[in-house]
């Protein structure tokens, strides 16, 4: 199946 | 110190309402451009960003920054206690330790004042890229929410597919399969119930149903929701208010 991506993997951590 | 009046308090509750069940604590983080709010789910795998301007106060205070740390399940109780029409007023002092909240009838002859307690809450602010969207789909709000939740009843997942004239969101699951094909169309009387497409590119994405279905918990917010998709970035669902907005990022589910 899919899978789920977590928001951390596209926005920048500071 | 801050101090902010809104006009309407059910502006606050709507906003409260929408995002409570996705985040239960968090700051909202005040200064002289107004209060805003970022955070993620548990999983990390939805984000809330939401902003209300100074001009939707009248009058607005804060002339330094604060971080107003709410549990939002005990910021729904008080609201509670407040009618959609009451006149709110927020007070904070400069390292508070309790919010007031003051609600007042339109007729101004009752007036409540709740104190809220604050928390220290440790949150990381992400930085959220600037993108060039491939598909923006304007629709109906309350289309968005009947959509969400009845493929929701078939499956966990939702495949939105945005072409030139069309939106398509389709699921299968293990009693079946289902899809809603919205086709872009101009309502003139009506403005709000029109569905707009404005499309770089054909895209199609994968989401899970279980947050979208959340996500429509904002649909009391406004008449319309954006929906902005690209390949393999965070889904933008936005309500617009009328001096701020609530954005909800959503990340995809890839491969297969």
């Amino acid at each position: 199946g899919r899978k789920q991506q977590t928001i951390l993997s596209f926005f920048k951590q500071p | 110190m801050l101090e902010a009046r809104l006009e309407q308090a059910g502006v606050l509750k709507k906003v409260v309402e929408a995002i409570k069940d996705l985040v239960q604590d968090c700051n909202f983080d005040c200064n002289d451009s107004g209060i805003a709010l970022q955070a993620m789910d548990n999983s990390h795998v939805a984000l809330v960003s939401m902003s209300l301007s100074h001009e939707g106060f009248s009058p607005y205070r804060c002339d330094r920054n604060i971080a107003l740390g709410i549990n939002l399940n005990s910021l729904t109780k008080v609201l509670r206690a407040a009618q959609n029409e009451d006149i709110l007023t927020l007070k904070a002092a400069d390292s508070p330790d309790s919010l007031n909240l003051v609600f007042e009838n339109t007729e101004r002859d009752r007036s409540s004042e709740y104190d809220i307690k604050l928390m220290d809450i440790d949150q990381e602010h992400l930085g959220i890229p600037d993108t060039d969207y491939s598909a923006t789909v304007v629709l109906p709000s309350a289309e968005f929410q009947r959509i969400c939740r009845d493929l929701s009843q078939l499956s966990e997942s939702v495949t939105i597919e945005a072409s030139k004239s069309s939106v398509k969101f389709s699921c299968s699951g293990d009693i079946g399969n289902g899809s809603v094909n919205l086709r872009q169309h101009q309502d003139l009387e009506k403005p709000d119930q029109s569905t707009s497409i404005e499309l770089v590119e054909p895209v199609s994405l994968t989401f899970s149903l279980k947050y979208l279905v959340n996500f429509c918990k904002a649909s009391a917010l406004s008449p319309t929701v954006k929906l902005s998709l690209s390949t393999d970035v965070p889904l933008l669902v936005e309500y617009k208010m009328e001096a701020g907005y609530v954005r909800f990022y959503l990340a995809p589910k890839i491969g297969d």
